[in-house]
Order: structure tokens, then C-alpha cells, then sequence
């Protein structure tokens, strides 16, 4: 198990921080580090020590990672989320508004990042964006046409408001 | 293998039978506030196993059976299944010797009826699945009732958690930390300490 | 102080939770309640006790605060915050998109209970939503044309697109 | 008395001198991620007296200072003015006994022009305004330098952090809870225990 940990975080560091990794894909440049802790006596002890990362978006200086925006920090975590995937790929992957903070411009780079995965897994992603929206192959609106009880409703991205709000569902 | 449809009934806000097809590469759940997104969340990881009332964001696990509404009374049980394609692969075969290989096409042709269109397993190729179930849909069912009785499913056999959990073992399917991203979760994975980070990687090892 | 306490707190909580309270307005109905934990005895120890907060938002029946929605909680909290706010007015208020996780409709009516509170103090509100921004009075967008360096640009209304995006800012 | 504006000068990523003004009732910031909104509200939390580093979403109190770009070195101090309108509120004079009001009249005409609409205070009404400093504008300045020296200012006369906290108290203003809600945590006021929100009461009352 110790040479399987080692293998798996030498490709998940590779994914993420390496030259074509998924941080420099996400920002568009930049560059990323993930490293094993040392201890105090400078050791790394495979099994047991602490992953630091640290993440420096194109053209700045960041002193760590409490200094990144709220955005930065989701794309960050989103870029080490899909490196794990990429060494690791699940048959599903479920995102519950992981596109909260996001921009737009970053919106658009985090959707086209997910499409280079489609070979592996599908997706399934929660969103009040409009531009997630238009991303997906099709979209099931969850609503309570009667107070405090869910239905699902099949909708067309016509029925979509250019904000991203569901047009004429009548949810209570 | 491949997520293909979620069944929820009586499962938090989901006082009637509801079915959610996963028939596409991204699917998008949209809607108003506090209608029922997240609870479709909530689903999936109680049907795979989730053993925590507080990750299902409720107080206890009675707390996932519909408790009612201004018109509706509350429901005596909570049940859902996730359904996954489980299609047969065609693999390169090790080869077996002759006793084993005969009484392996017996077994095959008798238990499921294979689909028309995948070839009846011939000796040099064993079909593969991704699940170790021989039929092409397995469907994981989870119930609970009001009087606190359980049950697990596998294709409508009963299971127990353990069997659910072997079923799965090393497909990457699981309620751990990689695959399935919370409400409100995704910058928490920066903001951990290092020590918390490790335990991400070491589910994906 | 101990007077004082139970003052400001029976304020809010009429403020938070009564007919004509916050809670009501945001929700467009429901239920809220804030009360001080009693210990063990059943007592009330004014100088010490806990607060505790119900919310049911109109038609619902949660067992607790754990069990609403990202975007329920977020207008519960907002409701609590502009309780206080009316029994302690502050000269401002700076809210952090504080909206991110609400839908359009809520948003809405987020917009509008803040618009009640303007003869008391001003607000300054960083958003990406687009119907937020409709809601202010001015806006400044805050821009990186040089890479790491931040500036300030006035923008109209019309500069700003469908999806809540600047154009034409050149943001690096 | 109300926010005027808040004048940057190699605050965080601010390193040109940039002033945001406030006069309307309700601003709206916007522009894209990572582009320094967030550090405005940090600045106005800095120059308010926040004493400490991790609130201001840093390591040390030196990373408050513009620490270089691609193209600019890093700045040698930051400072941050964040100017009050504080006009004059005629208010109900308390009945004044003789001699004070005579000694009154004189030290307000004497030190401020007074704004030519305002009325000079007459000995019936006593000039009250809000902050207790006698000019139509306050403005409170902090400044770090690299070498670790600060300073603070009101209307440009060195002060400590304990006449800035006096100057407010009681106006409401400060970074406590309930008038700064940082990016983040809206929704932590509920998630909170039942301690921790007291916390937010106490500081109301
Ligand atoms: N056992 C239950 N019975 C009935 N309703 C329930 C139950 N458990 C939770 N709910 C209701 O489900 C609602 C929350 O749903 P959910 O969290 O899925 O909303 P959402 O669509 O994700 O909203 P948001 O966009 O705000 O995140 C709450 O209003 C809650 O009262
Ligand atoms: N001392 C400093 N010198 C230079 N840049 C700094 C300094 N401190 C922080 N920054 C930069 O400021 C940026 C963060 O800005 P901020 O958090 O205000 O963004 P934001 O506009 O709020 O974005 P979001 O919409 O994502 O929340 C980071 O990229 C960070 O590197
Ligand atoms: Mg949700
Ligand atoms: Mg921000």
C-alpha cells in the first residue's frame, strides 16, 4: 500500500501541477505544487505525512492559499479534484453548485475542463448558472408545483431565463 | 458500467414515486431554492451505504423518510434505487483448461439471458462485467421504515450493507470524498489542514 | 447589561420572527422562532444562555435548521441580520455576495429588503448576480487591466451582460 | 454621518492610489474572480483597527502590503483612509447655565469654518454631530510600513487604535459581526452553535 500511495499521488501531482496539468488548463498558466510535508527533522514519512499545496495564478504573488479569492480557491479545488479523477476515474461524478463563486469566464473553462472526461464518466452537475446550463446534454428541473413536495420536470434550455431561473414551472 | 437511473419514493421531499434517468454524459439538475436538489444528493449516498445522519444533513436516520407537508401526511417508508448499466466486455480470456471452461458455459447460459446483440460467452472469451452480478441492469435498493427496520436490495434480492459495499469494491463507486461534491463543500478542500487532505488521497489509492 | 440584553434581544426577536418580521418577509410566509436555551433545570440564565433559532419556511415541515437548503439558509441568516440590524442600525453594511447561493426569485426579494433600510444606513454589495446589480444605485467595477494589479472603473448598467459579466473591461 | 470614500495606496493588490466613493445609498461592486473585490472589504475592516493577520485572510500583517506583480516590485507600505461625512445635527440644547454657553459659542467659532448652510450654533441649539470631532468630514488613515511601523491617523493627526475604537464607540461602526459579512459566511451565522450566535447578540446590544 505504501508503493500504490506513492504512485498514485506522484500521477495525481502530475495532473495537477504538472505542465499540461489541469491547474495551468483551469487559470490558463500559472503553476501549482503539491508536496508531501516534511517533518521537523526534514524527513517524509510516505505513510503518514500531510499533503500541502500551493497555487499561483498567472501574473501573481500569492504568499498562500488563504490570499487566493473565492473563486481562485473553487478552481483550485476543482483542479485538484479532476487530477485525482484523472488518475483515479469514478463511474460518476455528482457536483452540487461547485460554480457558486464563479465568474463567468471561469464558468465556461471549469464546463469545458469536465467535457475532456466524458470517456471515462458521466457527469451529473447542480447549478443555478445559466452557462453550466447550456453545457449539459439535457436538464431535469427539480421543483414543488405543490408546497413541500419535489417533482421532477423535463426542461428545454428554451424554458431557461437568460438569468437561469425555470420559466413558467409554477413551483409553488 | 454507468450510472442509469435514480427511483426515489418517500425519500425527504420526495413524497411521491420519482425517476431521474441518467441517460446522458452531463446531466443538469436545476430549479428553485429548497425544492429538492440536494436531497437528490442525499439519495445517492444513502443508497450506497452512508451510514451518517449528519452527512445526510438530518438529526437522525428517520429524518430521510418524507415527514409531510401542509397537505400531506407523512409517509411510513423511504425507499431508493440507483440502477447501474452493467453490460458485459468482452475481455481477453486467460486460458482455462478444459473441465473448467465447460462447466463455465453451462453455468452462463443458463443463469441470465444475454443480450441478443453481445455474443453468447465463447470459451477463449469469459465475459467480463464491471459489477460481479451477471445481468446487464443492477439495481441497489435501500429502504427504510418508520419503525426503524432497514433493508438492503440487489436486483430485488435482499443484501446486507457488506454485500452492497463488496459489490463495489474497486469500481470507484462509493460514497467517498472524490466523486460525490456537497453543497458548499468544494473550497472546504483547500481550507483543510494537510493531515485532512491526505485522507482524500488515500481513498483514491 | 443584563437589561440591556434582554432588551435588544426581545427586540430582534420580534424583529426576526414576528408577524411583520423578516423572517415572514423573505419567505413570503412561514414560521420562524429565537429562543434562549434552558439548561438542565429548565432555566434561563439571561447572562449565559445559548440562542436557538426555528425556521419553516411556507408549507414545510423541517426537523431543524440542518435539514433547509443552501438557499433557505442563506435567507434565514440574512433575515437574522437584518433583524438585528433594525434594533442596531450601523451607519453601513457590507455584504460579500452574500447572494451566491440564491435563485433569481429570491434574489429579488433580497434586493427589496435591503431597500427598506436605506433611511438608516447605506450599503455596499459585492455581487456577481445580474439582478443584484439591477438593484443598486451605482456600480464600480473592480478590474485587473495589469495582471496582479487591481483598479477601479465606473460601469453602467448597459455594460454589464446578460449573465452578470463586465464587457469590455480588458481584464487581464 | 455616513461612509464619504475609502482611498487605497498599496493595500493588497491595490498598489496605485484608488478611491471608491459612496455616495449613494445602496453601491454595488462587481468585476471578475480574483480581481481584488474582496480586498476592499478587507481594507475597510484594516483601517478600522482589525488586529489580526488571519482575519484579513493572510499569514503575518506584512501581507496586507502590495507584494509585487509580473511587472511591479513590491510596495514599501500600505495605506488605507476611509473618510465619514459627519455634519452637523442641530439637536435639543440641553439648558446650558451662562458662563458655558459663552465659552461654548467661541471655541466652535473659532476652530472650524463652519459649512455657510449650516447655522452657526446658536446657544439654544448645541452643535452635535455625530463623530466627536468638530469638522464636516472625518477621515481615519492606517499605514503599515515594510519595516513593520505603523501608524494611525484622524483627519491627518497621528492617533493610536485606542482613539479610533473611542471615536466609534457607540455609532455602530466596527468590525464586529453583524455589519461586515465577509464572502463565505452568510450561511455560518446559522451553523454556528447556539454560543457562538449569542456572541453575534452581545456585540448588537
Ligand atoms: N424528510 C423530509 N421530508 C420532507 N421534506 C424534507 C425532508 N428533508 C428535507 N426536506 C425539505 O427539503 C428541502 C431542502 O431541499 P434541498 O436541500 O434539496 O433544496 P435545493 O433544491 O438543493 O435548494 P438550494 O438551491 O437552495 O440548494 C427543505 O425545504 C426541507 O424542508
Ligand atoms: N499583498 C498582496 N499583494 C498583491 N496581491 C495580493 C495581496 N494580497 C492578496 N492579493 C491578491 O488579491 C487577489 C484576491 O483578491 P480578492 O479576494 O479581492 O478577489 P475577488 O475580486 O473578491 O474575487 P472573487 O470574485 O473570486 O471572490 C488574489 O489573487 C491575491 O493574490
Ligand atoms: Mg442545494
Ligand atoms: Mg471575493
Amino acid at each position: 500500500s505504501r508503493t500504490r500511495f506513492i504512485e498514485t499521488f506522484e500521477q495525481v501531482k502530475e495532473n495537477f501541477a504538472g505542465e499540461q496539468g489541469m491547474f495551468r488548463k483551469l487559470f490558463g498558466g500559472g503553476r501549482a505544487e503539491l508536496e508531501l510535508e516534511t517533518d521537523e527533522n526534514g524527513n517524509i514519512d510516505v505513510l503518514e505525512s500531510g499533503i500541502s499545496i500551493r497555487a499561483k495564478p498567472p501574473g501573481k504573488e500569492p504568499r498562500g492559499l488563504s490570499q487566493l479569492s473565492g473563486g481562485e480557491k473553487t478552481m483550485t479545488a476543482v483542479a485538484l479534484l479532476m487530477a485525482i479523477f484523472k488518475s483515479r476515474p469514478s463511474p460518476y461524478a455528482i457536483l452540487d453548485e461547485v460554480d457558486a463563486a464563479l465568474d463567468e469566464a471561469n464558468t465556461e473553462r471549469f464546463i469545458n475542463v469536465i467535457k475532456g472526461f466524458l470517456d471515462k464518466s458521466h457527469f451529473i452537475v447542480i447549478t443555478h448558472h445559466k452557462r453550466t446550463m447550456m453545457g449539459c446534454d439535457t436538464l431535469y428541473g427539480i421543483t414543488m408545483q405543490e408546497r413541500g413536495v419535489s417533482t421532477r420536470v423535463s426542461v428545454d434550455m428554451k424554458d431557461v431565463g437568460a438569468d437561469g431561473t425555470l420559466l413558467d414551472t409554477g413551483a409553488a | 458500467m454507468r450510472l442509469a437511473k435514480l427511483t426515489l419514493a418517500g425519500f425527504k421531499s420526495f413524497a411521491d414515486k420519482t425517476e431521474i434517468p441518467f441517460n446522458e454524459p452531463i446531466v443538469g439538475i436545476v430549479g428553485p431554492n429548497g425544492c429538492g436538489k440536494s436531497n437528490v444528493v442525499d439519495a445517492i449516498k444513502w443508497v450506497l451505504g452512508d451510514q451518517s445522519p449528519k452527512s445526510l444533513r438530518g438529526g437522525a436516520m428517520l429524518d430521510v423518510i418524507f415527514n409531510g407537508s401542509a397537505k400531506r401526511k407523512p409517509a411510513g417508508m423511504a425507499s431508493v434505487t440507483l440502477t447501474f448499466d452493467n453490460p458485459v466486455v468482452a475481455s481477453e480470456a486467460p486460458a482455462l483448461n478444459e473441465a473448467e471452461q465447460d462447466s463455465d458455459a453451462q453455468v452462463s447460459e443458463g443463469s441470465t439471458p444475454q443480450d441478443s446483440e453481445s455474443p453468447i460467452p465463447t470459451p477463449q472469451a469469459r465475459a467480463q462485467r464491471a459489477l460481479p452480478v451477471d445481468t446487464d441492469q443492477v439495481a441497489v435498493t435501500r429502504q427504510l421504515y418508520r419503525d426503524g427496520t432497514s433493508e438492503y436490495l440487489i436486483n430485488n434480492q435482499r443484501a446486507r450493507l457488506r454485500d452492497i459495499k463488496e459489490l463495489f469494491m474497486d469500481t470507484g463507486v462509493g460514497t467517498d470524498a472524490y466523486s460525490i461534491i456537497e453543497q458548499g463543500k468544494v473550497a472546504r478542500m483547500l481550507e483543510a489542514n494537510a493531515a485532512e487532505r491526505r485522507q482524500i488521497f488515500e481513498e483514491a489509492a
